[in-house]
């Protein structure tokens, strides 16, 4: 799975996130990417794109979770990213990539590891794997 | 406030000791990726998406993609995918031209040729890499464990008792012999490939 999300600097939020799936998955097995709420979210307090195994993503309602976790319990950021990848979806199955629209970013993950890039207008950039 | 871009190239079982031919240009890839975006991450063989995408069991391709727009709601989503180049472009699509939220298979694949967005050939998204993957995971598949031992059963296993016999989790070749006790065997861990996304 490959993601991105993104927000400008008028606050404006925008997520996407493209697969192919799971290694040999049954013909016409639909996983998390294109479940809105699942593998993919934005509002306008944030934009979420969420990678690893599908299942566990859309029961936990990976995407969403963080939103609303913002949305209804003021958390940041960072806090909502940090508590779903941490305590809603079972360890190993899931990373997300997201940011706020005040430009915050976070890249949260129980898996091994995650492929990752971000960067920000104030010149910060960083590339990570493990 | 200020712009912001993250991107992920996927999550998972990623090994500590990924060999620099397979490490470095996944980070290239990213860095290149950083300053275009989603798009050009599905023309990348490297990530499971667009070319490079995992294999189903019948061997083919099927692709899906989502997008949404934080500030309006808009979205799109498709899936089903097997001959759009870059998925995310026909999800952008079905946000801004149509009245639905989400196409697949055939009605996507059709929508994509109305639109006229970029197709290609199927197998121009399978890769030799992915092949292997399948048929690591299948084989992974084709291991049975044996509830009795719970051990993995492999074809020359030669002892069982009558659990395994009765429940037919039994390994082919093996004979059984009931006047012999079964010696507690020390179940052995194997890992066994299984092809599955350990790389994201």
């Amino acid at each position: 799975t490959v993601g991105c999300v993104a927000v400008d600097n008028q606050g404006n939020l925008a997520t996407a996130t493209s697969t192919g799936g799971l290694v040999n998955k049954m013909v016409g097995r639909i996983g998390d990417t294109p479940i809105i709420g699942a593998g993919t979210y934005a509002n306008s307090l944030c934009a979420v794109s969420a990678t690893g195994r599908g299942e566990s993503i859309m029961r936990a309602t990976v995407a969403r979770d963080v939103a609303a976790l913002m949305e209804y319990k003021g958390f940041s950021l960072e806090e909502a990213a940090a508590y779903v990848v941490g305590e809603c979806a079972p360890k190993g199955t899931a990373g997300l990539v997201a940011v706020s629209a005040k430009g915050e970013v976070t890249m949260q993950f129980n898996t091994t590891g995650m492929f990752r890039a971000c960067a920000t207008e104030d010149g910060y950039s960083e590339i990570a794997i493990w | 406030m200020g712009w912001a871009i993250a991107l992920h190239g996927g999550a998972g079982d990623i090994p500590l000791n990924l060999p620099p031919e397979r490490r470095e240009p996944r980070e290239a890839a990213l860095r290149h990726c950083l300053d275009i975006g989603v798009r050009e991450l599905e023309n990348h063989p490297h990530f499971n998406a667009g070319k490079g995408s995992v294999l189903t069991s019948d061997g083919t391709v099927e692709m899906e993609a989502c997008i949404m727009d934080g500030r309006t709601k808009k979205c799109g989503a498709v899936s089903g995918l097997t001959t759009v180049v870059n998925a995310i472009s026909l999800a952008r699509l079905v946000m801004e031209k149509t009245l639905h939220i989400y196409l697949a298979f055939d009605g996507a694949e059709a929508f994509a040729r109305e639109q006229g967005v970029e197709t290609t050939d199927k197998s121009h998204f399978v890769t030799s890499e992915n092949i292997e993957r399948l048929k690591q995971a299948k084989e992974a598949n084709r291991v049975q464990v044996c509830i009795s031992h719970n051990h993995v059963i492999k074809d020359n296993h030669k002892r069982t008792d009558l659990a395994c016999y009765i429940f037919g989790k039994l390994c082919i070749n093996s004979k059984i012999d009931y006047t012999q006790p079964i010696p507690k065997e020390p179940t052995k861990e194997t890992t066994v490939a299984d092809g599955d996304s350990q790389i994201g």
